[in-house]
């Protein structure tokens, strides 16, 4: 509740004037985006807590009889439980995110905030083309890695090691739902992607 | 035949001309002409003494001139095609450049553009825009947004309760978008929703144009005190964004109509999917199912 109020009295003082038209001087422009970030972040607790609530339940509610053949005989024993960090990235929008520019196993979860079912385009930048994308379902998704395009403007400005981006479709996200996707670092070397010859 | 490459899928197809430029949408079953050029408007430099004097500042829009100044003629181009989405990589210089890519089974192309820092140099603010001219005969009647809900019609240099005397050419036709502009004939209509509030208008015959980037050098004397020239590492800051272009039959009879893969479009892009990471380096794909 704190880290939900602290955000509630940031987009308070978003609606003046000057932060919604954008006429305020240089500084408290960079002082309306230090106080957005500080509560967005505080309120990534909120979001980890939701979510790994909502994976738990899912896991202790799907009862032994709904687990196909294959989950039984990994639903041995005491199921463990992870907690998740659930990060969100905030530089996503000009592709750079610290979890998988790093991690060689990470996992994405999407949560769909709309009231129906969506399928929709995902963009992850990575470092290089060797990624394997699975489902929940022991099924491996279809990908494709573009570079991102670095134009000169662009080496000045974005701080990241991600120089291509592993695109791939997911399909059927639950309204107001999740899924989660495994993704994982190969030894394969994957093509790079190579532009048509020049014309 | 200039048109030399294209993207595309079954639902809409792109076409570049040998100068890199778009030139044509194919999309239900109809070739309309559509180019998209980025131009910039020179921003007034004012002695903000008396009003009709004031510089083009954070308060308000006021070019030099309504002419718009071209930014490349020929942009470098590079060409990706994959199972899952086709895109070209436009580079118009060296502080614009664009990725224009359509998904498989999507019914829009994307139009991700990148613009700083915007030179200065020159002494001269620069106001920057794109701009989709298309051969559709909209009557000088165009569609804005109004917070993402209704459309609202706007007619060029018109207004519907008084006789309009225009000072300002240019300003006075722009109207602020928070999701979507449009235009339309009896056959063809075009749309471009945007990730973000901007300027926009429809300056010409078929055309539709959005304010993406502005820098300017001096304060328009309505209160900030300061001009509008946000820099970032020194240097004039870089603005990276996306628009969404949607071209298809106007006919109201048809499933599912333009209107209809506007709004479904529209919702999907401004109530995206969150993406969340979790580092599994310590769980097992078996453990983590």
């Amino acid at each position: 509740e704190p880290h939900l109020s602290f955000l509630r009295e940031a987009m308070g003082v978003m609606q003046h004037h000057d932060a919604v038209t954008g006429t305020e001087k240089q500084a408290v422009a960079a002082d309306y985006a230090r106080r957005l970030e500080v509560a967005i972040r505080a309120c990534a607790t909120n979001t980890k807590e939701i979510l790994n609530q909502l994976t738990i339940d899912t896991s202790r509610n799907t009862p032994e009889r709904e687990l196909g053949k294959r989950e039984r005989r990994w639903a041995t024993g005491p199921k463990k439980e992870y907690l998740f960090k659930f990060e969100t990235c905030t530089l996503l929008n000009i592709s750079s995110c610290a979890v998988p520019e790093q991690a060689d196993k990470f996992t994405l979860t999407l949560y769909n905030p709309l009231a129906q079912t969506v399928t929709d385009y995902v963009r992850v930048p990575v470092p290089n083309v060797n990624y394997i994308v699975k489902d929940f379902d022991d099924v491996t998704i279809e990908t494709q890695f573009l570079p991102v395009p670095a134009p000169v403007q662009d080496l000045n400005f974005r701080k990241s090691s991600a120089t291509y981006e592993l695109v791939f479709t997911a399909t059927e996200l639950p309204a107001l739902g999740y899924k989660s996707y495994y993704i994982t670092k190969t030894n394969g070397n994957n093509m790079k992607p190579v532009p048509d010859p020049p014309n | 035949q200039s048109s030399f490459t294209s993207i595309g899928n079954e639902f809409i197809r792109l076409n570049f001309d040998t100068n890199g430029f778009l030139v044509t949408v194919t999309s239900d079953g109809m070739t309309r002409i559509v180019n998209q050029e980025f131009v910039y408007y020179e921003a007034a430099t004012g002695n903000n003494r008396e009003f009709r004097n004031r510089s083009s500042g954070a308060y308000i829009f006021r070019p030099a001139r309504d002419q718009v100044r071209s930014i490349a003629l020929q942009p470098k181009l590079k060409i990706y095609r994959g199972d899952l989405v086709e895109e070209v990589h436009q580079s118009f210089n060296e502080w614009v450049s664009q990725v224009v890519r359509v998904y498989r089974q999507q019914r829009h192309a994307e139009f991700e553009w990148l613009v700083g820092p915007i030179p200065v140099d020159d002494g001269k603010g620069k106001e920057i825009v794109s701009r989709f001219n298309s051969d559709i005969s909209n009557a000088d009647i165009f569609y804005t947004d109004s917070n993402g809900r209704e459309m609202i019609k706007r007619k060029r240099d018109h207004r519907d309760t008084w006789k309009l005397k225009l000072l300002e050419h240019t300003a006075g036709n722009y109207y602020p978008i928070t999701t979507k502009i449009a235009l339309e004939d009896d056959t063809a209509r075009m749309a471009i929703l945007t990730d973000r509030a901007q300027g926009g208008s429809s300056m010409g015959a078929g055309s539709l144009e959005l304010m993406i980037h502005r820098r300017l050098l001096h304060d328009d004397a309505f209160g900030v005190n300061e001009a509008l020239n946000e820099t970032a590492y020194g240097e004039g800051l870089v603005a990276r964004g996306t628009h969404y272009l949607i071209v298809g039959s106007s006919k109201k009879n048809q499933s599912p109509t333009t209107q209809a893969i506007e709004r479904f479009t529209q919702l999907q892009k401004l109530l995206p999917a969150w993406s969340l990471f979790s580092n599994a380096e310590n769980i097992s794909y078996e453990d983590w199912r």
